[in-house]
């Protein structure tokens, strides 16, 4: 079956749907054939493909409707290789209203069993928090990405983060693994930057061998830089590669996709 | 009594929780009594002043139990004129299980009246999403600082923002207004942020004069730039101005500062 990963952080703005979008296109372009899943009602993935939100079209939110829709008719084709099912605001309804309701968080990962034959990957483009929809991903997910940046703050949300995974890992999905975490905007220049990523390194090797979900979380290499024309690329509704193939962005993304394959294929 | 303003963005990672303290510490500055109140189950708000989150104490979250603390045990002195209401795990409960209980929109509102007396401003650091606590945030303000970067995607989540002010505004708190947007980590020399300024700009003349809570609603300025120091001032439990009171942040910020205060004393 497919390897299922969710992009996870529950800071807000730290590249979730960028790293989906671009790290998706590009294992799109090696040969994959990938799925993007939007889970956040804000539905920023669709933008990327130039694609507007329509309350009228099935997606993810329509797949927690009573009836549900088909899995199958909320997919949307992008690129070769390349299909997505956008989110819309009704979405928005799963944290409010249905938050409570019995069965809940397994939605997701049982639509996703209709398709799964037909993709190699499939990426779950997280909203920020730690809510239903995040649940939704974590419980349908084999691995756990977490995106972040190299910033003081975003350290102190990666231990309750990762005490998330652990609990859904402990319950829902006893076979969750946080596989990497990818440094989004980074500013190679600051020495503030550096001593961040230390101190993610060294929290991440003092779980080696521990009986923890994260004991073989890596930090994936190279970390994605901060480069405007990944923040201008939706604004033409364009991935980076179909944007500006040869930017830093897109260069960056492209050499993270092939740390990621490699990783895959070690394991 | 107080001005009470909602930092809002339901995009994460904008700088609400920079802005709260740094704007409110030169507003403190500038000789008005300020009181910040983290509505965010992050908690960052309070490592800008070097306090850890701490479970056991009177907190935002413990406003929302039953029995809830009193509103005057949760203040914590940051600085002279200067502060805060800390968070802490427990605010998540109120998205989560008591998102629909009788009155939970009102809390915050009843609990502010308390301390009116003792403060000139009150600023509100709201979460990302626009959730029960940005309600109780909007439903306790008088007007709301909208936060955000130029970019596209920050563009297509304001005007769901202001919808939200809106139905606010329509039901639970009719004097409600949004009277400055507020550009963070702004980058001066991008022609993709001028444009965006550019629109910004054009969707907030579009509604002058029309009944809308966001009429009157301007463009703040300066933009904050784009400056490390701002990343870095919480690592060390700081403001901007005891961290590094000459860089470009804390210059953006007090001037800033002078622009709220001169609008304030226009109306
Ligand atoms: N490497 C980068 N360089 C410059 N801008 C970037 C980069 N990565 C992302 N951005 C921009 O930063 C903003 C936040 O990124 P993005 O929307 O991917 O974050 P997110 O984690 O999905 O946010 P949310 O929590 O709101 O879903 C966007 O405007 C995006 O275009
Ligand atoms: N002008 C700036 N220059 C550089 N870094 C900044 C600036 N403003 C904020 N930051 C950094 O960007 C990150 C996001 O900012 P901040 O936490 O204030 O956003 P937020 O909107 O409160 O996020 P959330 O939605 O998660 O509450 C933080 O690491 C912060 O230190
Ligand atoms: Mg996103
Ligand atoms: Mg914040």
């Amino acid at each position: 079956g497919p390897r299922i990963v969710a992009l996870l952080n529950q800071k807000g703005g730290v590249g979730k749907t960028t790293t989906t979008v671009n790290l998706g296109a590009a294992l799109a372009v090696s040969g994959l054939r990938t799925l993007l899943v939007d889970m956040d009602p804000q539905s920023n993935l669709s933008l990327h493909f130039g694609v507007e939100t329509d309350e009228g079209r099935p997606s993810t939110g329509s797949l927690f409707s009573q009836p549900p829709s088909k899995v199958e008719d909320c997919i949307v084709k992008g690129r070769d290789n390349l299909s997505f099912i956008p989110a819309d605001t009704e979405l928005a309804l799963v944290e409010g209203e249905l938050a409570g309701r019995d069965g809940v968080q397994t939605v997701l990962r049982d639509a996703l069993t209709k398709v799964a034959k037909k993709f190699d990957v499939i990426l779950l483009d997280c909203p920020p928090g730690l809510g239903v929809l995040s649940v939704n991903a974590l419980t349908a997910a084999h691995e756990v990405f977490v995106p972040m940046q190299a910033q003081y703050l975003a350290l102190r949300g990666l231990e309750k983060l990762l005490g998330t995974v652990q609990l859904v890992a402990a319950g829902l999905n006893p076979n969750l693994v946080a596989s990497g975490v990818i440094l989004c905007m980074h500013e190679t220049l600051s020495s503030h930057g550096k001593a961040v990523v230390d101190e993610i390194r060294g929290h991440l090797e003092q779980f080696r061998g521990a009986d923890v979900p994260w004991r073989d979380c890596r930090l994936l290499a190279p970390p994605i830089r901060r480069n405007i024309k990944l923040a201008e690329a939706p604004s033409f509704g364009k991935t980076i590669f179909d944007y500006d193939s040869k930017c830093p962005g897109a260069e960056d993304y492209r050499r993270l996709a092939e740390s990621v394959l490699s990783m895959w294929r070690e394991r």
